[in-house]
């Protein structure tokens, strides 16, 4: 029998244990471990590769935890713009979105970037615009909000600075302004 | 960030990766997430990989295709070339971050220069792995 096999990421970064409650440590391995579950569920009954990376990384964008979809973080202006990339080993087909505003699963719109156009990467108003005609679903502005994010944006416009999603930590005698 | 990459039974490898981007972007800044062979790669002749970390860093060193070219050309294996260029080229840049890597056999590299990475894997009927922490 061939092997199958998945690994998934949910970020990486100056991961500080001591702000990691151990509810949130749990709460993280419980959903990397559901995600990877999920997906190798898809590939032991026959599922192809490209499924289920889609399906494994639709889930880690469901999840609040994760700095991706629902996770997303606030960019300066206080909005989610997000990036997504899906490439096939067998064809060399690729598809990606960036900047894109409102859509639920990123992964999908980008796939079906691949499978619905003749492109590789669409961008911003017009990546939206091709959603909307494949019908993958938007979310209104509220569903990506988590204040543990609003906090370290915050954070990040107090210090005029840019962070990596896991590097921005939330320091228990930081003021806020 | 998030990604996965994974090996099917007919031996098809793929890989798939989202963002939120960083915390107070300005200007549209698009890190190396939807870039191809930056941050995503697949072929089925060298290996599948999905990178996270700071994204600047990845796109000037095209690290997912650089993995598979160190693989296809220099015959490393997957867990040597994510080391030579996670741990050597982008570290010493500066870049800070991580990938995790699939190939045909199954082996998996998940690598990363950074503190921690929020990753797992299953291979087979092998134990889920999970890990946080360096």
């Amino acid at each position: 029998m061939n092997p199958i096999a998945i690994a998934i990421h949910g970020g990486a970064g100056t991961i500080l244990r001591a702000l990691l409650t151990e509810e949130k440590e749990r709460a993280y391995y419980q959903a990397l471990q559901d995600a990877v579950e999920k997906g190798h569920q898809i590939l032991a009954k026959g599922g192809s590769a490209l499924k289920a990376v889609e399906e494994t990384v639709r889930e880690l964008e469901d999840c609040i935890l994760f700095n991706a979809g629902r996770g997303s973080v606030f960019t300066h202006q206080g909005e989610h713009e997000l990036d997504a990339a899906i490439m096939c080993g067998a064809t060399g087909m690729a598809g990606a979105v960036a900047g894109v505003r409102r859509v639920r699963n990123p992964i999908t719109l980008a796939k079906a970037v691949m499978q619905h156009s003749e492109h590789v990467l669409l961008t911003g108003e017009g990546a939206e615009n091709f959603g909307h005609q494949v019908g993958v679903a938007f979310e209104p502005e509220e569903y990506f909000f988590d204040a543990f994010r609003y906090e370290q944006w915050q954070a990040a416009k107090a210090e005029d600075s840019i962070k990596l999603d896991h590097s921005a930590p939330i320091l228990p005698d930081k003021k806020l302004g | 960030t998030v990604g996965a990459v994974a090996l099917d039974a007919a031996g098809n490898l793929a890989a798939a990766t989202s963002t939120g981007g960083m915390t107070n972007k300005k200007f549209n800044r698009v890190g190396d997430t939807p870039i191809i062979g930056a941050g995503t790669y697949a072929n089925n002749a060298t290996c599948a990989v999905s990178c996270t970390g700071h994204g600047e860093y990845f796109m000037r060193a095209v690290v997912a295709y650089d993995v598979s070219c160190l693989v296809e050309y220099k015959g490393l294996t997957i867990t040597e070339a994510c080391l030579y260029v996670v741990q050597e080229k982008l570290k010493k840049q500066g870049g800070e971050g991580g990938l995790i890597a699939l190939n045909t056999k199954g082996e998996i590299a998940l690598t990363f220069n950074s503190e921690g990475m929020y990753r797992a894997s299953k291979r087979n009927d092998e134990p889920t792995y999970v890990g946080i922490y360096e």
